[in-house]
């Protein structure tokens, strides 16, 4: 059994690659093997990791109907964790899988026959700061959106808008069987107003969505990914990785990974 | 004579929108007259000037044939600033585009009549973070590109692959004029040893395009789009407006608006 989630919002900037790897990895460290996809050609969660970018080591081939999933999975040196990579070509697939039939179905058919294998617990998608093609396959392709979600004002403007994409997708059978299976407050900063607003705010609309784990403005995390390593290795007692922690605790526990 | 100036970076949150709406404001504060451009569906510069999303009142119709950018010209009550709003539409821009004629050049032909008019000293795009159909189109049109770039590892990461675009579409001869006008330090904190890093490096690499004027974080910035003004109007004396203010004088400098 494999559950899908997809760390989505066209909002840039609100730590979707950084709740993506560290989520992950924190899957992982529960013993949950896991397998963590880039899906923006940014390639951020691949430089997270320390790896590299590699042409062709992506799912730019197989969106496109070239070579299979499983050929592209690299390990990460975390146990438990693999990743398949991104590169830049990846941006080309947002027009060239227009082109195709079925376009939002192309991810889901691609992961497909690892679904089937059931190597993998879960399998996280890091998507790019758009509702393009690539975060739409993804949300076809998922089980559960986790809206990764800054505690900012701009950051909330656009909450409405994804959620009214999910609807869309239910309703036009693409993928039925998504949900919204959680929002996590990110960046917040106990010093400030802001942040409290904003967490007050989404709480009132979205109460049972909120996930108790809040995520701090902890400069670790961003220094994290320039030692190419996520938050566990990089410094595991910082409060970014008590959240972090916390956060795949509160996973596993919701959509009763173990 | 009017300047265009596109603020790209594929790269989200790094503080496109609060650099074009504050650039644009210290602009017109200088007697500039000045068009702000909302390119974004997420229609963030529309709202962080308190003015509301409206159907048809974007260039959504003007891109794809249908009526002038003229038409869609806001006031924002700020003497000198006029907007173009964008609204949720938009984003189909970024697929009906690509089944026209000359797509890359739909931009620059909307805006043409506006640059031959003159009413306009300085015109400002604010871009989506991706590297799609509407960032390329303001590359397209801009004469020059100002990169905001926040004081984090990841973001340095995409600098050359927005750089190298410039480069593409200077040779291609869709825009020989485009130069990268200046790359804005964003979001620096002084505390943080990651900032000064990444300031030290970018300075390094690009010496003479990095201004002098570097905004650091300061909440101000953050709450006075949750009051619908720029930052001059909302805190005067806050961090965030003189450093915008300086930002915007040495723009006016570097490119001898006055
Ligand atoms: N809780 C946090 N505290 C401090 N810095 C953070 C935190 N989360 C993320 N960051 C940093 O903030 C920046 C934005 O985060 P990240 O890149 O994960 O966002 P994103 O949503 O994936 O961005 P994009 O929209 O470009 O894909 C990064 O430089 C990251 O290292
Ligand atoms: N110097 C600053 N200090 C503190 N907060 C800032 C600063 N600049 C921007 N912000 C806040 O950080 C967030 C990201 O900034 P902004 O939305 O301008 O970035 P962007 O690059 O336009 O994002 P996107 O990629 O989604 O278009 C916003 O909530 C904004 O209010
Ligand atoms: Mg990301
Ligand atoms: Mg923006």
């Amino acid at each position: 059994m494999t559950t899908t989630f997809s760390i989505a919002n066209q909002k840039g900037g609100v730590g979707k690659t950084t709740t993506a790897v560290n989520l992950a990895a924190g899957l992982a460290r529960k013993g949950l093997p896991t397998l963590l996809i880039d899906l923006d050609s940014q390639a951020n969660a691949t430089s997270a990791l320390g790896l590299a970018k590699e042409a062709g080591k992506s799912l730019y081939g197989p969106l496109l109907g070239e070579g299979a999933a499983a050929e592209k999975i690299v390990s990460t040196g975390t146990k438990n964790l693999d990743l398949i990579p991104s590169e830049v070509d990846m941006a080309a697939v947002e027009s060239e899988l227009l082109q195709t039939e079925n376009y939002l179905a192309a991810l889901r058919t691609v992961l497909a026959p690892l679904k089937a294998e059931g190597r993998y617990r879960a399998i996280v998608l890091d998507c790019p700061p758009a509702l393009g093609m690539l975060s739409m396959n993804s949300l076809a392709a998922a089980d559960y959106l986790l809206i990764a979600l800054q505690c900012e004002y701009l950051a909330m403007e656009g909450l409405s808008q994804i959620l009214s994409v999910v609807e869309q997708l239910r309703d036009a059978g693409v993928n039925p069987d998504l949900s919204v299976g959680g929002i996590l407050m990110t960046m917040y900063d106990v010093r400030t107003n802001l942040s409290r607003q904003v967490v007050a705010e989404v709480k009132q609309h979205f109460p049972e969505l909120v996930f108790d784990a809040m995520i701090p403005r902890s400069i670790r995390l961003g220094e994290a990914p320039s030692h190419g390593k996520h938050i566990f290795d990089y410094d595991p007692l910082s409060p970014g990785a008590t959240a972090y922690e916390a956060l795949a605790k509160e996973v596993t526990k919701r959509f009763a990974l173990k």
